[in-house]
């Protein structure tokens, strides 16, 4: 059976902003980003799920921990533009990728991967996938295991 | 200036699936997804947001619409396991993707994106991201409009 996972990636400088209860309407996305973007903050994960009550989502995306006060700060000044009701954040975060190709097509990958940290006790906190990409959050103290966890389980720690 | 944007790809064989309120512990992202494996059905986005309360979250996922029926089925088969209090979806989404390199160096593309399309009227439903992909669920309806958009945005409709 052909190996479709190449690699395990993660990165320890990684900082968390969830904005909670946005409207969800047109705009609302951009009136966070274009200001982050004008501020030159380079931002990695953006994460929407989609509004249970149609009206209200939260989200969160996050940025190098360098760039987390700042980061806070244009949020605050975008406050009234954006509406969100709360900011969260933290930089006690750590985000693990498992790479691979034509991932889609192989419905397990991404199972075996949450299975495998759950079985070590590692929460998930944060899930975005593409068909090459696997990325969580978890939290930073975790990275080291989560690391070797998967390594091992899709045998990349073989020479 | 570098182009970074290479393109846009669209789906509307998405059909979405959200289990809301589930537990935020170690073993509930394995509970949903090991199941749908072992149905052999293709998972293509997951996208679950971090917890406000540190409890529970929600966890949502596409699916080609003809999986869509089958899909709802499994997950009610794991409804003890998983514990979510309640589960949506819908097949009227399309997934938009806009393709590049190195975006996470160059803050402005998703923000554009978003802008463009709110100029457009189109709601982002949920959003996930990496360095080479962001992925938007949209209203099916809107699909050639924002392909459209984008495309005009980013230059990608000149010969
Ligand atoms: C929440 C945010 O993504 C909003 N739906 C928008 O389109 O901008
Ligand atoms: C919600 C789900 O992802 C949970 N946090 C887990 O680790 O399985």
């Amino acid at each position: 059976e052909k190996q479709v996972v190449t690699g395990i990636a993660y990165s320890k400088d990684e900082a968390q902003i969830s904005l909670r209860r946005v409207a969800d309407k047109p705009g609302v996305a951009a009136a966070v980003f274009m200001p982050l973007a004008e501020a030159n903050i380079n931002v990695d994960m953006i994460v929407q799920n989609i509004s249970e009550d149609g009206s209200l989502t939260d989200l969160t995306f996050t940025v190098p921990i360098a760039d987390f006060d700042r980061s806070q700060q244009v949020l605050e000044g975008a406050r009234e533009a954006v509406g969100y009701q709360a900011i969260q954040g933290s930089t006690d975060v750590a985000k693990i990728s498992v790479i691979g190709i034509g991932m889609r097509s192989h419905a397990g990958v991404a199972a075996q991967a949450f299975e495998a940290l759950a079985g070590r006790g590692i929460n998930i906190r944060a899930i975005t996938t593409s068909e090459i990409k696997i990325s969580m959050l978890i939290d930073a103290s975790y990275t080291e295991l989560a690391v070797r966890t998967l390594h091992s389980l899709y045998g990349l720690d073989r020479n």
